[in-house]
């Protein structure tokens, strides 16, 4: 039942697939329960966003924006040379482009707002993500982005240590305390062999990796795998299928309308438009909760390439496509009517040191840990969400090395893929690879690290310096992941979904934004001036009163009849300078000539009610008491 | 201002560093933070540009502006290492280098 008159909309195949019905995100439905994303915000960090398009200006958020690279408050691209500033935009209109202005196409969350934070047009350290990443986080709910190191196969790099620490900071404090939601595209290095567990922001705990399928389910010649990997959406495939049509910039050769957006960055505003949509429903969401909700509802589809395994939990995932294809029914239905998972808890082991040769295949170094129940007591870690391994690994050419981590039930991760392109001779050093593969499992058991060189050049041995297990998860039990998994299949036709039901949320805590407002150097000459001009006019005016008093008293006005400055009070615009410049006691008395000016004694009363004109006296007696008088 | 720091300054090809300083008092005041910012910062011959975003007790220290010659650039930079490595109050630093990133 949904229409809309936007011009792109039947072409947006992504949101309602009518060429091949259900090879879409499944958000119709929930439309139509007017879900939207209303409520929430959305931030795309990239580089820029041209709010002013019409498809974003309605549900633009200046609030939430910011130009890191300009260091202003707004976000709008600037037009290069080679007219590559329109990726920000692009991803803006996928998450929260305008329905029924007659005018391109149509967002995942249009009821939702979007900020952008600009801060890929230009140079970038370690401080400045820091930033990004927190940059008015009680505003923003979702931060979108769809960038990282370079895809070349053979680069290792992620968020350096303010990196990190902001966005460990942003899931604790960013959406009062519920944390802030960072989705992050998983790359696209397919081409030249790159796995995205050597990006630091796919494989931190604190992200959602998201990776890309084609309208035919596959992945696409970009795409990259890994164990970290934890869904996927659509995006463009090869030459012959469709890519994504949203909004563009209209500076340069933009036309504010673009059907050939695709690549991860096509993907990852996708799922930040679906989690919008859970977090209306939902809103107390933790970062935690958005997390296993993805791995509950993904759906695993027929794909022979994909390489599937069911875990110990009954959660199939593949390296392609992480626990599978985003749905934004099933999403939006499970969030309706969850309840937050326990705390997290977490167990690392002792730094385990090694120094053992890595053998080439088809032999292999392992090396256990066993993670006891007793290791457990004190946190009461039961079941698994992220397993994270941290490894010391000389060896000449990094990119030989593979690295497969079995978990107590024996689910295997590649977590280490070897990379062709990777000659770096500088090996691992404590470079953190992770997996969800293990989501759901007992944590209590034996851990495997299964090292080889599948090198075909005789060069030196690596040699596994150290190692380290991290494990977070809960003390949920293996029962109640079931129970949980049962709960949501009940919820999927629809019935909560309805104003009707809803669920108690706890209030979020009051966490003030320490940059909430700084007085720009503007500001603060305007307020020295306003300063300096009334401290002026004060001193002028009272100059002024106090002259033509002494004027008054020494032409002795005040005698002759009413007070000459009278007409001047009457005149006055304003009741207070009256009364500042008028005598508390009316020259009405002087001559007994009120009755000829009655506004004398009226404004004297009204001024001065209490106090009552002296009775007529003879002109003498007020001689040289004109002071006193006025 | 921390927002202008880390651009701005190696924009120009500055130097700048992020410092994490030690709350030896547990929860110390940002104020009394900011005051112990700026001692350090003048101490290595740097500038307090502000704290980095909402990362309490991080600061972003640059280089003084002006015109200088690489030898003098290297001095300042040996300077500034040697204090932030012995200053008691600074738990972490790292010199602030251009990350490579790339739209996907």
């Amino acid at each position: 039942s949904i229409h809309f008159n936007d011009p792109k909309y039947p072409q947006q195949w992504h949101l309602n697939n009518r060429r091949s019905p259900g090879r879409d995100i499944n958000v119709t439905g929930v439309w139509e329960r007017n879900v939207t994303g209303r409520g929430v915000t959305v931030v795309v960090v990239d580089d820029g966003v041209e709010h002013t398009v019409q498809d974003i200006a309605p549900n633009y958020s200046p609030e939430g924006s910011y130009d890191l690279n300009s260091n202003d408050p707004d976000p709008m691209p600037h037009p290069d040379e080679e007219n590559g500033n329109h990726h920000g935009t692009r991803c803006a209109g996928e998450i929260a482009a305008v329905p029924n202005n007659s005018f391109c196409a149509v967002g995942v969350a249009y009821g939702s707002r979007i900020a952008g934070i600009r801060v890929l047009d230009g140079p970038l350290t370690d401080s400045m993500e820091a930033v990004a990443f927190n940059k008015h986080y009680q505003i923003n709910d979702i931060y979108s982005c769809s960038w990282g190191p370079d895809d070349d196969g053979k680069t290792v790099d992620g968020p350096h240590q303010l990196g990190k620490a902001a966005l460990q900071h942003g899931v604790m404090a960013g959406r009062q305390g519920f944390g802030s939601i960072f989705v992050v595209a998983s790359g696209n290095g397919g081409q030249h062999n790159d796995n995205c567990n050597y990006d630091g922001y796919a494989n931190s705990i604190y992200t959602v990796t998201i990776g890309a399928v084609d309208e035919e389910g596959r992945m696409p010649f970009y795409a990259e795998e890994c164990a970290s990997m934890l869904a996927v959406t659509f995006s463009g495939g090869d030459k012959m299928l469709r890519s994504i049509v949203t909004t563009d910039w209209d500076l340069q050769k933009g036309t504010g309308c673009t059907e050939g957006h695709t690549g991860t960055s096509a993907a990852a505003p996708l799922a930040a438009g679906m989690i919008a949509l859970m977090l209306q429903v939902r809103p107390c969401l933790t970062w935690r909760d958005v997390q296993h909700i993805i791995v509950f509802t993904a759906i695993q589809y027929e794909d022979h390439h994909a390489d599937w395994l069911t875990n110990e939990a009954g959660f199939s995932h593949s390296h392609q496509h992480g626990f599978g294809l985003l749905n934004a029914w099933r999403l939006v239905n499970a969030a309706k009517i969850w309840t937050s998972v326990p705390y997290l808890a977490s167990y690392v082991s002792p730094m385990l040191k090694e120094n053992k040769a890595v053998p080439r295949s088809p032999h292999s170094l392992e090396v256990l840990w066993n993670v006891s129940r007793t290791d457990l007591e004190m946190s009461g870690l039961k079941t698994l969400e992220h397993v994270a391994v941290t490894v010391s690994i000389t060896h000449p050419r990094r990119g030989s090395l593979e690295l497969k981590l079995f978990c107590p039930s024996g689910m295997m991760s590649l977590i280490g893929a070897p990379r062709s392109m990777d000659s770096d001779p500088n090996g691992f050093n404590a470079w953190t690879f992770s997996t969800v593969r293990c989501w759901g499992e007992r944590a209590r058991g034996v851990y495997r690290l299964v090292i080889r060189d599948v090198g075909d050049e005789p060069l030196q041995m690596g040699i596994l310096q150290q190692w380290q297990l991290t494990l977070y998860g809960s003390m949920w039990s293996p029962v109640d992941i079931k129970d949980r998994q049962s709960l949501l299949e009940s919820a999927m036709s629809g019935k909560y979904l309805h104003d009707g039901f809803t669920l108690p949320c706890p209030p979020g805590l009051k966490i003030p934004e320490e940059d909430g407002y700084t007085i720009t150097p503007n500001t603060l000459k305007t307020l020295v001036l306003v300063g300096c001009f009334s401290v002026f006019w004060t001193i002028y005016y009272m100059l002024e009163v106090c002259l033509s008093q002494r004027n008054k008293a020494s032409t002795h006005g005040c005698r002759k009849g009413c007070c000459p400055w009278a007409p001047r009070r009457q005149n006055s615009k304003d009741a207070g300078t009256a009364l500042e410049s008028m005598p508390l006691c009316s020259s009405k008395d002087l001559d007994g000539v009120d009755s000829e000016h009655g506004d004398c004694t009226t404004a004297s009363s009204f001024l001065a009610p209490e106090l009552d004109c002296p009775p007529h006296q003879p002109p003498d007696l007020l001689q040289g008491k004109s002071g006193q008088i006025c | 201002l921390s927002e202008a720091g880390g651009l701005d300054i190696l924009g120009t090809g500055g130097l700048s560093w992020a410092v994490h300083l030690d709350s030896l008092e547990g929860e110390r005041k940002e104020e009394s933070l900011t005051q112990q910012a700026d001692a350090v910062a003048q101490a290595a011959g740097l500038v307090n540009a502000g704290r980095i975003g909402e990362l309490q007790g991080h600061y972003l220290f640059v280089q003084p502006t002006g015109h200088r010659q690489a030898m003098e650039v290297e001095a300042m930079r040996q300077q500034a290492e040697a204090v932030l490595a012995r200053h008691e109050a600074v738990r972490w630093h790292s010199e602030q280098t251009l990350l490579k990133r790339a739209k996907r």
